[in-house]
């Protein structure tokens, strides 16, 4: 199982590296395992450098430059192996307008490998989803689910009518 | 394997049954500050088999039954059923024959907990045991919970091994 | 210093209450002494119940519940004793489109008790600025300030300047 | 007392000194994500006394010095300067004749740091004496971080106290 851990630690990273570069549109991303002599008790390090900036600690990314580097790994392990749904809730919230361009864009390209279920407040990840579902609390308390639309036009209207049901 | 269809009845707020069909693709699910998404969400880690309240935002685990409105009374149990499609081939051994599979969760006011298999009652860990190489279950990252998507970036250094395991 | 503090957590208990009402358009919130014999030891329960729900942990609140609630508390705190200045960073990223709208509105009746400096990605709240910054990366991994607007019909130009240069 | 302006020199992304003069009322602080909005809010904090690197998302004190990009080099010093406004009658006895207060704190990658009030030399614990009785400090509510705004709700029940001491 060490050489099995040692494959799969190598695709991913370079996978990582991949989905990092197609978000930031350059930069780079890497795992590095602490101790190399030990890959099966090792911890594992993981840098991530946006376009034109210095390698640093994750920690000093800013809260939209850490979902998307997040979002790399998660998408990354997900094209190695595929898990059969994925629900994301409000993972979109931290990003600005064009970054969430960009999550939608790399979104599409992963229906094939998985089936997503995303919870958004954001009207552009709602464009591109292929079915809506509102939800309500018409009554007070009890939530119900409204309706369920199968093209993106409507993506607006569902929002609106949750909102005033 | 793919999601197909989940039933919700007295799991958090949503006190009537409710029933979402999911076609394969991305399905976005939206409404007001309040109005029960995440609960969908709770409601589907759980009956894949959840044993921490904490995850699911309450103290102790009768808080996902539903606790009443000022026009409703509580409810004195909670149902959650999970279908899967296209499951022929991703089954360990023992499952082989099924083209679907239907996992329920119960949960009584008492305490007492029920779990189903295609209406088969069965224990916990023969669900862990049927989803074992599926890549979905409680542990691994089939869920990101609302604002926890930087948790998979985690902070101890041995924290971050799961990734690469639930890869494997 | 007894007196005082019970004099202060019953005042914050009822201004909490009022915020919470004017965001929630009803329920009610409110602070409890776990133990009232001991006011200076004692830790502090924190109940909210938004309109038709019934009185929980605030944990089982949503992400947008949350917000609001500790806005409410924060807000509250700044009418008994306003802090010269206040900064909110992206405080309005879990708010759906309603609340964003009733957040600015209360922000702008505590105008006249403190100054605010909000960091948003949100149109709505930056329409409510009396002053706008955009800050920008021209030069990657260098930030500059691009501009100063002063009304807010350019809240959309000023996030767009920032996004091209 | 109210915020009149703010210059940053060599702290995290602001290379170059950066002035952003505040009005009264709202300002909002506007741009794509790792443009450097929130840093704005960190040097506000480190400036008032902030002593954990952690709290300002770094390892070492070191980390807000301007590190460097593929251009330039990194830079020996962050610096920053507040200027506070309308403060007669709010501050200390022995503060009395002041009209305007600047607040200055350097690091410097030797570790050596300064503070200055009104460009006299100082100590950390002479500015935290200047603040005491105006609510605004590394410790008051005065600065909500980036996805922090529920912690004043907090977990632990005597950590709830803070809001009530603050507001006396
Ligand atoms: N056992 C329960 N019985 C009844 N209602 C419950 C129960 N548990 C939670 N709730 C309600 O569910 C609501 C929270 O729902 P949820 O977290 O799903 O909202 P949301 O749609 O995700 O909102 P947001 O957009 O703010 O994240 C709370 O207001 C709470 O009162
Ligand atoms: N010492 C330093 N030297 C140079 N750059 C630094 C330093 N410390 C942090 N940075 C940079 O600052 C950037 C983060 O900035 P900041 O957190 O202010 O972004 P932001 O505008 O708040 O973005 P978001 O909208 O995503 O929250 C990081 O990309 C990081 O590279
Ligand atoms: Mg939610
Ligand atoms: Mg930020």
């Amino acid at each position: 199982t060490k050489q099995l851990f040692i494959d799969t630690f190598n695709t991913l990273n370079e996978t990582f590296n991949q989905v990092f570069k197609s978000f930031f549109g350059g930069g780079k991303a890497s795992l590095v395992l602490v101790d190399e002599n030990n890959p099966l008790e090792s911890g594992i390090e993981i840098v991530a450098q946006p376009t034109g900036k210095r390698l640093e600690n994750i920690d000093l990314l800013s809260g939209g430059e850490k979902a998307l580097t997040a979002i790399s790994l998660l998408f990354a392990s997900f094209l190695i192996k595929p898990t059969p749904f994925c629900m994301l809730d409000e993972i979109d919230a931290p990003l600005d307008e064009a970054n969430i361009g960009r999550f939608t864009n790399v979104l599409r390209t992963m229906v094939d490998k998985s089936q997503f279920i995303v919870i958004t407040h954001n009207k552009r990840t709602m464009e591109t989803a292929d079915a809506l579902y509102g939800v309500t609390m018409e009554e007070l308390g009890v939530s119900k689910i409204v309706s369920v639309r199968f093209n993106e036009d409507t993506a607006q209207r569902t929002e609106e009518e949750a909102m005033v049901a | 394997m793919r999601l197909s269809k989940l039933e919700i009845l007295g799991f958090k707020s949503f006190c009537d049954k409710t029933t979402i069909v999911f076609q394969p693709g991305i399905t976005a699910v939206v409404g007001p500050n309040g109005c029960g998404k995440s609960n969908i969400s709770d409601a589907i880690q759980w009956a894949l088999g959840e044993q921490s309240a904490k995850t699911l935002r309450g103290e102790k685990m009768e808080d996902v039954i539903f606790n009443g409105t000022d026009n409703r009374k509580p409810l004195g149990m909670a149902e959650v059923n999970i279908m899967l499609t296209d499951v022929d081939g991703q089954l360990p051994a023992g499952f082989g024959e099924y083209k679907e599979i239907q996992i329920t969760r119960r949960l009584y006011r008492s305490g007492e907990s029920e779990y189903y298999i295609n209406r088969i009652p069965c224990r916990l860990k023969d669900i862990r045991d049927l989803l074992i190489d599926s890549g979905i279950g409680a542990k691994t990252h089939t869920i990101i919970e609302q604002g926890k998507m930087d948790q998979i970036l985690s902070s101890k250094p041995t924290d971050r091994r799961v990734i690469i395991e639930e890869t494997a």
